[in-house]
């Protein structure tokens, strides 16, 4: 269960846009 | 220069493309409890750009069950309340055929998109966090 939150955060945090 | 709190604004998609309009706008949503239209949204684009590496596949069909358990299959939670009946089926039977499409969540994010532009962002733009802030 843990690794899929995981992966989810991940994509999460992929999809926004870096720090400018 | 325009300060970043005006142009988030001008449109969502100004607001959802700077990291403290993001950060704002999660924390009023979580305030209405539906931060999990925000975390879907983004987590729908994240799928899609999945595609651009190959050999990754068992990754994608991890990634599309674990988003599908999470925001749809329960009728009850705030994404799956947005979504209509047809496109959660679609959704539902590509991934029980394993059918794995970057395009297959789509849909169910421009449901959520148009949700969030006609309802929850014109309230943000009149809420107190955001006026406090600007």
């Amino acid at each position: 269960i843990d690794s899929e939150d995981d992966l989810l955060q991940e994509c999460i945090s992929s999809a926004m846009p870096k720090k400018k | 220069p325009t300060p970043p709190y005006l142009k988030w604004a001008e449109s969502l998609h100004s607001l959802l493309d700077d990291q403290d309009g993001i950060h704002l706008f999660r924390t009023f949503l979580k305030q209405e409890e539906c931060a999990d239209m925000l975390d879907f949204w983004f987590a729908c684009s994240g799928f899609r750009k999945l595609e651009a590496n190959e050999g990754n596949e068992e990754k994608k069909v991890k990634l599309a069950k674990a988003i599908y358990k999470k925001y749809i299959l329960d009728n009850n939670g705030i994404v799956s309340r947005q979504i209509k009946p047809a496109t959660k089926s679609f959704i539902k039977d590509c991934v029980m055929k394993l059918h794995i499409d970057p395009a297959m969540f789509d849909q169910a994010q421009t449901e959520i998109q148009t949700m969030m532009e006609e309802n929850t962002y014109p309230l943000f733009l009149k809420s107190d966090i955001y006026l406090e802030y600007t």
